[in-house]
């Protein structure tokens, strides 16, 4: 069965992309056919991985737009990666929530990327994956709420900074509205800290905050109540910064850096979190 | 006559309500009498500068669709410094833009907070600045465009990584697109490097791009024609990400720090720009 993870976090600049790229291509390396949905207008992690979004002739945009759009025609291999795939986004996915909204009262415009990507979670077709990464744009509007309606677990970017705090509670009340209104098996597997300064009070301060909130939801209905905050944080490394500018991955960059460790810890974290499930 | 300068970036986590609070205290230790407006659902100035927005009964979001408004009672003065003033946000703002939305056809949506501020603006009322500084939120949505037709400068906090340059172009094209449409005296006066790692080879590179980008510009009609990229950068400190926790700026906070030096230098840098304009 295919796990889907959305990377959901509505405050900008907090790794999200980063991490899609990265976790993505370490589970890859970790022998997972992985499939990374970019669903954001601004198309970093299409970038990211040596895509020019400006020269696509087909992208998400169309799946969630175009009636005849057939996903598998639209997700392409990462080049050199042959169990990397990508379904790339374009500048036009801006216009996409606009264009969705007269399908919002009844529901379905929450659930087109679901509908249209129903083929390929299912393994029905040629393409076969065993992870779907779906990274988020900073917001909770339609593109967001698409992610959380295909996805089946959710895994939050975060830094440990103080605003970061702030804009949490809204996140998750997100998630239990979207379970409780469409996907009943959504659950939160977890916060990866990103640009991590370990030794700062404030990290320190921030990562507690974190842990004591997910152990106050332990024994009640939520959506993360077996949420854990990934161990070990990613570091921050100019490395990972460094490489969206070459089109390329860590592992391709710089597979000696500590981005490159961290993120494949990352990897065998979410791997060993998804047993028995 | 009152300078007041959009914080402009569409790209979240860049440093846009760090250089609004910190910048406006700068300011205000100059001796000027310095607004800052908070234009985020977020709310994230509005926390910094020692606010609860869950407390609040009136704010911005009161100013943009009540007609009843009166800017100058929903002003407040920032606790212990009497030259330094909040027009606060709160959660409610998130939908401004849908509740103006009708009125966008004839303009007049994206003129609201121009319209509603101008007695404070003109000097005529009880409460006078020298500065304004609006902190916006990570979209180019009608929030921002409220803070564009409202300004006449525009200032942009923006990280020197690669990414960081892909939204540039994008942000430059609205600033002249509501120059043309909307308000003629428009420019964009400089570029502020936050959280900046001078040391590294990428920042250099992307300093370096934006650079060659503004040269192109010096002898064309763009609003950009004049900006600069403000020296020196502000460094990445981690007291600035610790002030927020505690409602305070820097300079209450921790003001011996880089960060306490780097803002100081930044509103010198700021004042200077303004002459001879
Ligand atoms: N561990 C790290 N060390 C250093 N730089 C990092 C790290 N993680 C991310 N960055 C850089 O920080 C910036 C923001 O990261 P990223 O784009 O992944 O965040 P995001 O949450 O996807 O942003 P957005 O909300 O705009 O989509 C990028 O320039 C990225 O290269
Ligand atoms: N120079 C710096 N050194 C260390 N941390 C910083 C610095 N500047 C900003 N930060 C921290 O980085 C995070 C993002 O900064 P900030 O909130 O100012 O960005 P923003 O552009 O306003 O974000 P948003 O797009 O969400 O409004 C915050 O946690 C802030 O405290
Ligand atoms: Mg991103
Ligand atoms: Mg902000």
């Amino acid at each position: 069965p295919c796990r889907v993870i959305a990377l959901l976090n509505q405050k900008g600049g907090v790794g999200k992309t980063t991490t899609t790229a990265n976790l993505g291509a370490a589970l890859g390396r970790e022998g997972c056919r992985v499939l990374m949905v970019d669903l954001d207008p601004q198309a970093h992690l299409t970038i990211h991985l040596g895509v020019d979004p400006n020269e696509l002739e087909s992208s998400v945009y169309h799946l969630l737009t175009d009636d005849d759009a057939d996903a598998q025609q639209l997700i392409r291999t990462v080049e050199g990666h042959e169990n990397l795939s990508l379904l790339p986004a374009e500048v036009n996915l801006a216009g996409a929530e606009t264009e969705l909204a007269p399908k919002m009262v009844t529901g379905s415009a929450q659930r087109v990327l679901r509908d249209r990507l129903a083929g390929v979670l299912s393994g029905d077709g040629e393409k076969k994956f065993d992870y779907v990464l779906i990274d988020c744009p900073p917001s909770l509007g339609l593109l967001t709420i698409n992610a959380l309606t295909t996805a089946s677990e959710v895994v939050v970017p975060m830094q440990a900074h103080f605003l970061a705090l702030q804009g949490l509670s809204k996140l998750l009340e997100t998630v239990q509205l979207i379970r409780q209104g469409f996907n009943p098996s959504l659950r939160v597997t977890g916060m990866v800290l990103c640009m991590h300064e370990a030794q700062t009070i404030l990290a320190s301060e921030v990562v507690a905050d974190v842990k004591a909130f997910l152990d106050a939801g332990r024994s009640l209905d939520v959506p993360w109540r077996q949420a854990v905050v990934f161990d070990p944080p990613i570091r921050r490394n100019i490395k990972l910064a460094e490489s969206p500018s070459f089109g390329k991955t860590i592992y391709d960059y710089a597979p000696t850096s500590n981005g490159a460790d961290d993120y494949r810890k990352l990897a065998a974290s979410v791997i060993a979190a998804g047993v028995g499930q």
